[in-house]
């Protein structure tokens, strides 16, 4: 099904911008 | 607990893509981030994408924190 797809896609891409945030936030004093 | 630990992250986040304070994250706000985040300008796009659920080409922090909601969640 694409449009599940598409869901798991998007979900993968958040999770990696919030990590990326995450350790921003984490990384720096 | 665990929902106010999220809505602080969640406003925390969402100051970070609006540095001005203009209470809204515009696609242009999120592609200055590429210079601040290991993501690429594509990744950014559909980032925006998918938070920005109702299509406008703005994200609120209702939409932002709903996004971000589902990614905490998902974590604890």
């Amino acid at each position: 099904d694409p449009n599940m797809k598409a869901g798991a896609t998007s979900e993968g891409v958040l999770a990696n911008f919030f990590n990326s945030l995450l350790s921003k936030k984490t990384g720096s004093p | 607990p665990a929902q106010r630990a999220m809505l602080t992250k969640a406003q925390e986040f969402f100051q970070t893509c609006d540095p001005e304070g203009k209470g809204f994250i515009a696609r242009r706000d999120m592609q200055r981030l590429h210079s601040e985040l290991p993501l690429s300008l594509r990744d950014l796009e559909d980032v925006f994408d998918a938070l920005d659920t109702d299509g406008n080409g703005l994200l609120t922090p209702a939409e932002f924190t709903s996004g971000f909601s589902h990614f905490f969640y998902s974590q604890v």
